[in-house]
């Protein structure tokens, strides 16, 4: 491929790709579907969601940095149990996860978002938007249970998310990547093989379109955490250096 | 490399969190 048409990839490839994919998300993914299952969707009370709107701003940032960073720690295994992936070079592996793994996250959280509740499984229980108010950022914590919301009402399969997860990791279209094209190329065949799964699973076709949509609701997520960050640091910038974890910090500039 | 040495580390370990 010269990157302006997709490669050639036999049906045989695509069958090898989305299992690899696949087995490489579900070792990866934080908690399984039977283990979502043991928590029993038990939802925080009121008197601990007060615990958490009383905790001071500086406290509930720290607890949320250290939760984004553990899920995080599971997308980079994800990222390098993806095929080609490792094969990058290592400026493009580190610019990849850095523009992509919040991402990974936020695709990943409707596999533990209760949308007829509008919780999340956090720190132990299933929590409200209302569990985050102490951190002082409520439309952003608004946009990422619509999210999670409108993920959830599509119904993806493990293969699917999967998939998805991958094709929104290896976006070639990142800003400086040096070997944009090879990105490209991994890129089309993940695409291609999220295509063969929603033909197989007998998908409508307005499925990946709608999948495409996520794409750049995700960047404006992660944009607006970005700006959050930013001005939190502004305020309390020896609480980031000193109390945030080192790769939360590495990957966001703080 | 300095600037991201925890995911550098990250990515050529081969036990990780997930595996422990």
């Amino acid at each position: 491929s010269n990157g302006d048409s997709p490669p050639t990839v036999s049906m045989a490839e695509l069958d090898h790709l989305v299992q690899i994919i696949s087995k490489s998300h579900l070792e990866t993914c934080q908690y399984l579907r039977e283990e979502l299952q043991q928590m029993s969707w038990q939802n925080f009370l009121q008197d601990e969601v007060e615990r958490y709107q009383s905790k001071p701003r500086e406290v509930m940032w720290q607890l949320c940095a250290v939760k984004i960073t553990e899920a995080i720690q599971y997308v980079v295994e994800f990222a390098k149990r993806i095929d080609g992936f490792m094969d990058l070079c290592q400026n493009d592996q580190i610019v990849l996860l850095k523009a992509g793994s919040l991402e990974v996250v936020f695709v990943r959280m409707c596999r533990v978002f209760d949308s007829q509740n509008n919780t999340v499984y956090f720190d132990g229980k299933f929590a409200g938007p209302d569990v985050f108010k102490a951190l002082g950022c409520d439309d952003l914590i608004t946009s990422v249970f619509d999210f999670a919301k409108s993920m959830c009402s599509l119904h993806l399969t493990e293969d699917e998310l999967a998939l998805f997860s991958a094709f929104v990791l290896l976006s070639a279209d990142r800003s400086w990547l040096q070997e944009k094209l090879q990105v490209e190329k991994l890129q089309q065949k993940i695409q291609l093989a999220l295509q063969h799964v929603l033909q197989k699973n007998q998908r409508e076709d307005g499925v990946l379109n709608k999948l495409r949509c996520k794409v750049s609701a995700l960047r404006s997520l992660c944009s607006r955490h970005t700006e959050k960050l930013s001005a939190f640091r502004a305020i309390y910038p020896d609480i980031v250096r000193t109390h945030f974890p080192p790769l939360y910090k590495e990957l966001f500039g703080a | 490399k300095e600037k991201h040495k925890i995911l550098h580390q990250l990515l050529q370990n081969s036990t990780s969190p997930v595996d422990l």
